[in-house]
């Protein structure tokens, strides 16, 4: 996380920890983790951690470790392509279901889904929240969670974007709608935040409460504008896939 | 050893018999023989009560004459002068002469034959209770058709005993009913009815006729019936004495008709039921019994339904209904089973709620789950209120008998994510 804060996990208590790849993942229920496609694609077997801020083992241990069920994949990501010169991370999205139901508390406790209605559609300005153990500006990892606040902007500020040490064309990469382009004043997300939530307020609601608006997806320097998966277009998906995999009493 | 005939002669007969003498003869003729004994001469010294001189008869002890004096045949064509006939056996002679005898007098000749003693008239009690056959030396008793000579050889006696009565109705009656009964009889019936039903015996007055009670109010013939514990009877007169029915408690019952050897009554008729032992009706508030009777008696089988909230458990069953019948002792089957309110028992518990255990898990009672607050709420509402309901499950007006699921509380830190910028 770029220009973001140390954090506690009651501030952030559905950030699921990925040992490795280091990555992120925003728990979206008891038995499922909502994540990004080119967190797991390598992984059918990842190992996660809830409840805890700190990736200190003693610490991690007195949080919640989560055994997987099984992954799956968005059927239309793009399987295959070497993660440094992916440019197509379009359905950059995929579950991870979990052995046993997760246990809520005040450290744990899932992130809502996005409703159909149209105010779900984030717009420019929207002031949102990620949180993640990647890299900062002055580390590549921290040990720490860390969150920042940012906003919402158009997809046309992250296509803006130029790297550093461009590894592909800047056409070759691929926008789509399935995108939501977020960031201001160096606050980004970064390498090892993928997967993690970007966390939008539930619109017209008494009581504040948060919905997963993106995950963390890609973006193409650090520090700039990031990409972020829509969650919202893949609702039917996500509630399909967690219907068809459900057992009794399961979601 | 027994004669058939023989001769009595006095002393020195035909010559004067000699003073103070005593002779006595002992007669025997065979058994079933009578003796007839008689003078043809008798000149004995006349005294009164024949004091001096006499021949005496004596039978079983006891003098039956005492002859003296001078005695000529009655008969021309009888040489008997004295003529006796006894239905005995045995007899004995006594001829005794005193001291002093002034006139010669010359005994007596006296004569006895073994006659047939006719056993069946020749006394004043009749040896047999039927037909008395005589015949020389003896006699034998027989009897009418249909009876039968007893062990004694002397009474007859019918048989009318041994007929077992199981049918639940039935009618029994005297030997020859209604024509006279039997003299000398005893005849037993025996009622047997299946366990759970009890004789009830019904006789009309018209249909009784038995010698009456003499004097002192005893029954020479009587009916008596005699069930398990108790005895009714002895009856006996013209017209039946005793109750219009008579319940004897009892499956089984013996009747006893016994004569005696006089009487010319026509005897007696009655009928018979099995009636069935009563079970109890017992009136419950928690049961309906069908079918609703005013009576229930053996056999009968009942359905007994638990009303709403209430059931019967057996074993690890419960259910809502159940039969019973009444056994032969008067008492229903399945009498430990009982319409009891329907527990639901201990409701089960859920993932991240809880119910508190009721203190009444019956029929009726109330049960609330809650979600372990804040993170967890309860899916379809905020109250899941259960119910016990009749068929002994907790039931939720919505869900029914689902239970409630507590789900994860979304979107909502504990803490807000406050950045504390400089």
């Amino acid at each position: 996380i770029f220009g973001g804060y140390p954090a506690k996990i009651q501030s952030f208590p559905w950030q699921v920890f990925f040992e490795y790849p280091r990555a992120g993942g925003a728990l979206i229920n008891e038995y499922w983790v909502l994540t990004a496609a080119h967190v797991v694609e390598e992984n059918s077997d990842p190992t996660m951690y809830v409840g805890s801020a700190s990736l200190r083992m003693d610490k991690l241990e007195n949080g919640q470790r989560l055994v997987t069920e099984r992954v799956i994949v968005h059927p239309g990501w793009k399987q295959g392509d070497d993660l440094s010169t992916r440019t197509d991370f379009d359905n950059d999205i995929a579950l991870v279901q979990l052995k046993d139901p997760v246990k809520m508390g005040p450290t744990v406790s899932p992130i809502c889904l996005p409703g159909t209605s149209s105010e779900y559609n984030p717009s420019v300005g929207d002031l949102g929240m990620i949180s993640g153990w990647g890299r900062t500006e002055k580390r590549l990892n921290v040990i720490n969670l860390r969150g920042a606040k940012l906003p919402v902007t158009s997809l046309e500020k992250c296509k803006q974007v130029k790297e550093d040490d461009p590894k592909a064309r800047p056409g070759d990469y691929v926008f789509s709608d399935n995108m939501i382009c977020a960031g201001e004043k160096g606050v980004d997300s970064c390498d090892g935040d993928s997967g993690g939530a970007f966390a939008l307020p539930v619109p017209n609601v008494k009581n504040p409460k948060f919905y997963v608006a993106g995950l963390v997806s890609w973006g193409k320097k650090c520090g700039t504008y990031g990409i972020y998966t829509k969650v919202k277009n893949y609702m039917d998906w996500i509630l399909k896939t967690m219907q068809e995999n459900s057992g009794p009493r399961k979601d | 050893e027994p004669t058939m005939y023989g001769e009595l002669l006095s002393p020195n007969y035909p010559q004067a018999y000699p003073n103070e003498v005593v002779k006595t003869w002992d007669i025997e003729v065979p058994e079933g023989f009578g003796i007839h004994l008689y003078f043809t001469h008798l000149d004995i010294e006349l005294s009164e009560n024949c004091a001096y001189d006499s021949v005496q008869i004596i039978s079983g002890g006891i003098e039956e004459e005492r002859l003296c004096g001078q005695r000529t045949s009655k008969s021309p064509n009888s040489p008997a002068v004295e003529d006796f006939q006894f239905p005995y056996n045995k007899l004995q002679v006594v001829f005794t002469s005193d001291f002093s005898n002034e006139e010669r007098f010359t005994g007596f000749a006296a004569y006895y034959t073994a006659v047939d003693v006719n056993e069946c008239t020749d006394f004043t009690d009749v040896p047999c209770s039927h037909f008395c056959n005589n015949f020389i030396g003896g006699y034998f008793c027989s009897c009418p058709p249909e009876y039968f000579l007893h062990d004694d050889l002397r009474n007859c006696g019918v048989n009318c005993s041994g007929d077992v009565f199981t049918a639940l109705i039935g009618e029994i009656s005297s030997p020859n009913y209604p024509n006279p009964y039997p003299e000398n009889s005893r005849c037993e019936y025996q009622i047997r009815l299946q366990e759970g039903f009890r004789v009830v015996v019904s006789i009309r007055r018209e249909d009784f006729d038995v010698e009456p009670a003499d004097s002192e109010g005893n029954c020479h013939d009587s009916l008596i019936f005699a069930a398990k514990t108790q005895q009714f009877g002895p009856y006996c007169g013209n017209g039946f004495p005793g109750p219009l029915a008579i319940n004897t408690q009892s499956n089984t019952l013996d009747i006893i008709f016994q004569t005696d050897l006089t009487g010319q009554n026509k005897g007696w008729k009655l009928r018979y039921h099995g009636d069935p032992i009563p079970c109890p009706k017992v009136i419950t508030a928690n049961s309906v019994w069908e079918p609703e009777k005013a009576r229930y008696v053996f056999k009968d089988v009942v359905k007994i339904t638990c009303v709403e909230g209430f059931e019967v458990v057996e074993g690890n069953v419960g259910s809502t209904s159940f039969y019973s019948t009444c056994q032969s002792d008067g008492q229903w089957s399945n009498s430990r089973l009982d319409c009891q309110p329907v527990d639901c028992g201990v409701p089960e518990p859920i993932e991240n709620g809880k119910v508190e255990d009721p203190e009444d898990s019956t029929f009726g009672s109330v049960i609330h789950y809650t979600c372990e607050e804040p993170h967890y709420y309860m899916e379809h509402g905020e109250d899941a209120e259960y119910r016990c309901a009749a068929n002994g499950s907790w039931v939720n007006d919505q869900l029914g008998i689902e239970l409630p699921r507590c789900i994860p509380v979304c979107g909502v830190p504990t803490e807000p994510f406050n950045i504390q910028q400089r």
